[in-house]
């Protein structure tokens, strides 16, 4: 009972993102701030 | 209502796929062990950005059960909302059956459209799991789906291939320089006490009264406080960008993690990212509540360099260094 996903490394939302020029704005927009995943209210 | 926040999954490259329904249809998730919810794009979501992804089509099933209950999904531009329902989630032939999921119906900002997954499966405990739903590895475990309560992560840095989740056990090619196990501190997130200062080439650089830190395959980098920061960014030599010249990388110190009385180096050639010729520390800053105290989030950067078990039996982390 034993079992594996495998795991595929690809590119990320951000080098997507970049790679078609929408990071900057995106950015902008949106600073992005890791503790919202772990404090939403924060 | 659940919330998901998207923007925080902005560097993650690392995917799997799971299929729901009978039969299954097939999407591409991130093995979160810093949520809790499973959620993916449904038919109901019509707008373009939605048409990039795979959506769960609950009249395609034959064992959907719908629910009136909402889910909302935020993501940097917007927020998706939905519903939760319940199939059947088949994980690496493990067959969950009444699973409770997010179905995703309304529109999101149009970025979306270039998320490379369609969803997320969420592997932390269910005391954070929005809307009460019990996450895929606690019904794994109710229903007797599992050999041992426990589920084990490797990451390949390199490698596009290799990388893997193994629910139920832990493979033993991977953990050949013995595992020390690291009891949590909070069964919430993978949560576990770092009871010494970080140390940057012997210097102790931040956490010196003890901390916090939260082990999260979605989170790509070292999530660390601002103030710990500047500190290693100065002592690392890279600008408040985090740059740094390539050139440096060999002769950068190790940063130490100690964790239950164990030091858990990472060296540099895990915590320099290059791209294009250019190389910025893994790092990033975190702004948390001040009652939250020190945290630190040791994603991928970290995961990288050991291979991680998720022991939800006995409420630890065990980590085995991969070099």
């Amino acid at each position: 009972a034993v079992h594996r996903v495998p795991l595929r490394k690809g590119k990320s939302l951000r080098q997507i993102l970049k790679e078609r020029g929408l990071l900057e704005s995106y950015l902008q927009q949106h600073p992005y701030n890791p503790a919202a995943k772990y404090f939403p209210s924060f | 209502a659940s919330t998901e926040y998207l923007q925080n999954y902005l560097d993650n490259e690392y995917y799997g796929s799971i299929s729901i329904g009978t039969p299954g249809q097939q999407f591409t998730v991130l093995f979160d062990t810093g949520s809790s919810n499973l959620w993916v794009p449904s038919v109901y979501c019509s707008s373009p950005a939605c048409s990039n992804h795979d959506r769960f089509n609950p009249s395609e099933s034959s064992t959907f059960t719908g629910t009136n209950d909402s889910l909302e999904i935020t993501y940097g531009t917007g927020s998706m909302t939905g519903v939760l329902g319940y199939d059947t989630v088949t994980v690496a032939g493990l067959q969950v059956v009444n699973q409770i999921f997010g179905l995703a119906e309304t529109e999101p900002g149009d970025f979306f459209y270039y998320c490379p997954f369609d969803g997320i499966l969420g592997l932390a405990y269910p005391s954070i799991s929005s809307s009460g739903a019990t996450p895929v590895f606690d019904n794994m475990m109710s229903q007797n789906l599992v050999s041992q309560d426990l589920f084990s992560v490797y990451l390949s840095g390199d490698e596009q291939s290799g990388s893997f989740v193994l629910f139920g056990g832990i493979d033993s090619s991977y953990t050949t320089n013995g595992i020390t196990w690291i009891p949590l501190s909070a069964e919430t997130y993978w949560e576990i006490t770092m009871d010494r200062y970080v140390s940057v080439g012997g210097q102790a650089v931040a956490c010196t009264s003890g901390c916090q830190a939260i082990v999260d395959t979605g989170t790509s980098l070292l999530a660390v406080p601002n103030s710990a920061l500047s500190n290693i960014l100065s002592y690392l030599g890279a600008n408040s960008n985090g740059e740094i010249s390539c050139q440096a990388i060999n002769s950068l110190p190790d940063v130490v993690f100690y964790l239950n009385g164990n030091a858990f180096p990472v060296p540099p050639s895990a915590y320099v990212i290059q791209s294009n010729g250019y190389c910025t520390l893994g790092f990033e800053a975190i702004d948390v509540p001040t009652e939250a105290g020190e945290l630190w989030i040791l994603g991928d950067v970290f995961i990288r360099e050991y291979y991680v078990i998720f022991d939800r039996g006995n409420n630890r982390v065990g980590l085995s260094p991969l070099a």
